[in-house]
């Protein structure tokens, strides 16, 4: 099975 | 003061046409350089960032940075008033409550305007890391189109594996298996570039919903690199482009 990533830990909030 | 006008709004339906379908709401921010605007999903698995230099407008003022919080819903209602050939100007005072778009048709014989409303939205920036890419991939946005329709007829997830031989989609689920595979073309609508070979996983329905983008370019982009979101850019002639990302599916 896969889990989708959340973009969160890429993007990180300015 | 905010000023920009557009000589036709064909292009305009089509940049909100490409968005709606992720966001219902969003911010565009306005300076003196030109709109810039992003934000994620609700799920916030995927990001669309928009950039529409000056250069792209007809005419463009904007004495003071700006935000115009939007309902893309009302924006697409009020859009269906116009002509994809009218001329369209959209306007904002300083700290206004609402936006103006006037629409002037190409005889310049009919004009009409409309308000809308702006929303106070509360919207995060997200820093974008500059990303080096390990596989980058132009391609014809329609056969990207393509490829991401027929990859949904038979998964959820799409792998997306880029090596010097060529980019490789594939799908599998309970009907049957999908691969379809795109080489370099030496006409150039295919061109890849791989440094390193990428493969990964990716929810499709995402990917159809940026191809909701696809009548604004020829060309898309696609950038891949390991662990890191996937990039699709679709340029908006030179002024500017949409540009979506979004998150790999990894395995448990």
């Amino acid at each position: 099975a896969q889990t989708q990533v959340r973009l969160d830990s890429f993007f990180k909030t300015m | 003061m905010f000023e920009a006008r557009l000589a036709s709004t064909l292009t305009l339906k089509r940049i909100v046409d490409a968005l709606r379908e992720i966001l219902n709401q969003s911010t565009l921010d306005c300076s003196d350089t030109g709109i810039q605007m992003q934000a994620m999903d609700n799920s916030h698995v995927s990001l669309v960032s928009l950039c529409l230099r000056k250069e792209y407008f007809e005419k463009y003022k904007c004495n003071r940075n700006i935000s115009l919080g939007l309902d893309l819903k009302s924006l697409t209602k009020v859009l269906k008033c116009a002509n994809g050939d009218d001329a369209v100007t959209i306007k904002a005072a300083d700290k206004a409550d609402k936006v103006e778009l006037s629409f002037e048709s190409a005889g310049k014989e009919r004009t009409a305007d409309y308000e809308l409303r702006l929303l106070n939205l509360d919207q995060e920036h997200l820093a974008i890391p500059e990303t080096e890419y390990n596989c980058v991939v132009h391609m014809p946005a329609t056969e990207f189109a393509r490829i991401c329709r027929d990859m949904a007829t038979f998964s959820e997830s799409v792998v997306i594996a880029c090596s010097k031989e060529g980019i490789k989609f594939s799908a599998s689920g309970e009907m049957g298996a999908a691969n379809i595979k795109l080489s370099e073309t030496t006409k150039g609508e295919v061109s890849i570039q791989v440094d390193e070979p990428v493969a990964l996983s990716f929810a499709g329905r995402y990917l159809s919903t940026f191809t909701r983008a696809t009548p604004l370019a020829e060309k898309v982009k696609i950038g891949l690199a390991p662990d890191v979101p996937l990039l699709v850019e679709y340029p908006i002639e030179d002024y500017g482009y949409i540009r979506y990302y979004l998150a790999p599916k990894v395995d448990d």
